[in-house]
């Protein structure tokens, strides 16, 4: 079904982050993409603290997939 | 408001973000 494609993907992308698979991600492993992905350290930065909802350092599968899901549906088309 | 314009400035780091991600994965077979 389209949900677990999502899931999977999404699961697909936290491990790109993740690739130690501790099953969190934290500033260090967001900046390992600095290179791999178009955006900058300070971008990188922001995403993180964006995603990273209650602000403890560390992303859990639950927060970066909460922050996909809002990418994927929350955005304001007008 | 400053809160909402930083919502939408994260909101297209993260569209960005997840754009890259996306053609990440597809750009390879």
């Amino acid at each position: 079904t389209g949900h677990s494609t999502m899931l999977e993907k999404t699961q697909d992308f936290f491990q790109i982050c993740d690739i130690e698979d501790k099953g969190f991600i934290t500033h260090r492993d967001m900046q390992r993409l600095h290179g791999q992905l178009p955006l900058s350290a300070e971008e990188l930065e922001n995403v993180f603290d964006t995603l990273d909802s209650d602000g403890n350092g560390y992303l859990t599968l639950q927060e970066f997939s909460s922050g996909f899901s809002e990418f994927l549906f929350g955005r304001r088309i007008s | 408001d400053p809160n909402m314009k930083g919502a939408a400035a994260n909101e297209g780091v993260l569209a960005n973000f997840f754009n890259s991600l996306l053609s990440k994965k597809t750009g390879s077979p």
